[in-house]
């Protein structure tokens, strides 16, 4: 069903 | 010192039983520009963006910025004691460990308040871009709710795909495969039954429908939902909060292994 990314992947921590 | 009042209290009781499925406990963040919220599920595959400005309450005073925690099960709990039609004043005290949650009927025949303890929680806050999406489709929200519901009685993801016939939602599963297209229909008499597409490009992702169907908790919120997509990136599904913002649910896609 394929690999599920995680969100923090996407963005950066401020 | 903060003081928020909101005349159509309703609307925070959606907004708790919008998220508290995905989120436990959060930090509430109070500033000039609103009252808002941002947080990760525990699996950190989904992200929830809150927002009320504060021009949509009665009254809003924020002496300075100040961050809650609270766990949102918790909170649920108290504002479920509110009546639909009651007024709901937020209140807190700077250095407080508490934050005061006041109900007052419409006639003011009925004063209540509920303390509730707040929580220390470690949380990060991620910067979210602006972005150009490839496609952006709007549509019904109890439409969207009824798609995600019925296509996890077949599967457990859903390939959201947007080409110029309209947006198409697609899974497969054990017992066998299911597509729903939905076409553009922006000539209907109400807006708010609408469905419309903005394409730049065509777009293909799949998502976890579990994550999808939490999402819709939010569907009383709005008569509309708006999702935005590009390839690769995190899907956005959008339902605006009348006057006073939205709920933001970013979720990360799924890719072939």
């Amino acid at each position: 069903d394929g690999y599920q990314l995680n969100i923090d992947l996407f963005f950066t921590i401020t | 010192m903060l003081e928020l009042r909101l005349v159509q209290g309703s609307l925070l009781k959606k907004v708790l039983e919008a998220i508290r499925e995905l989120v436990n406990d959060a930090n509430f963040d109070c500033s000039a520009t609103g009252f808002s919220l941002q947080a990760m599920d525990s699996s950190h595959v989904a992200l929830v963006a809150l927002l009320l400005r504060s021009e949509g309450f009665e009254h809003y005073r924020c002496d300075r910025n100040i961050s809650m925690g609270m766990s949102l099960n918790n909170m649920a709990k108290m504002l479920r004691c509110a009546g639909n039609d009651d007024i709901i004043t937020v209140k807190g005290d700077d250095g407080s460990d508490t934050v005061t949650f006041m109900f007052e009927s419409p006639t003011q025949d009925k004063i209540s308040d509920f303390e509730m303890k707040l929580m220390d929680i470690d949380s990060e806050h991620l910067g979210i871009p602006e972005a150009e999406y490839h496609a952006i489709v709007r549509m019904p929200s109890a439409e969207f709710a009824r798609i995600c519901k019925d296509l996890s009685s077949i599967g457990d993801t859903v390939v959201i795909s947007v080409t110029k016939e309209g947006v198409k939602f697609s899974t497969k599963g054990d017992i066998g495969t299911a597509n729903i297209v939905c076409r553009q229909n922006s000539s209907v008499d109400k807006p708010e039954e609408a469905t419309t597409v903005e394409m730049n490009e065509p777009v293909s992702l799949t998502f976890a429908l579990r994550y999808m169907n939490s999402f819709t908790k939010a569907t009383p919120l709005s008569n509309q939902v708006t999702i935005s997509l590009s390839n690769e990136l995190p899907v956005v599904v959008e339902y605006k909060i009348a006057e006073m913002g939205y709920v933001r649910f970013y979720l990360a896609p799924k890719i072939e292994e």
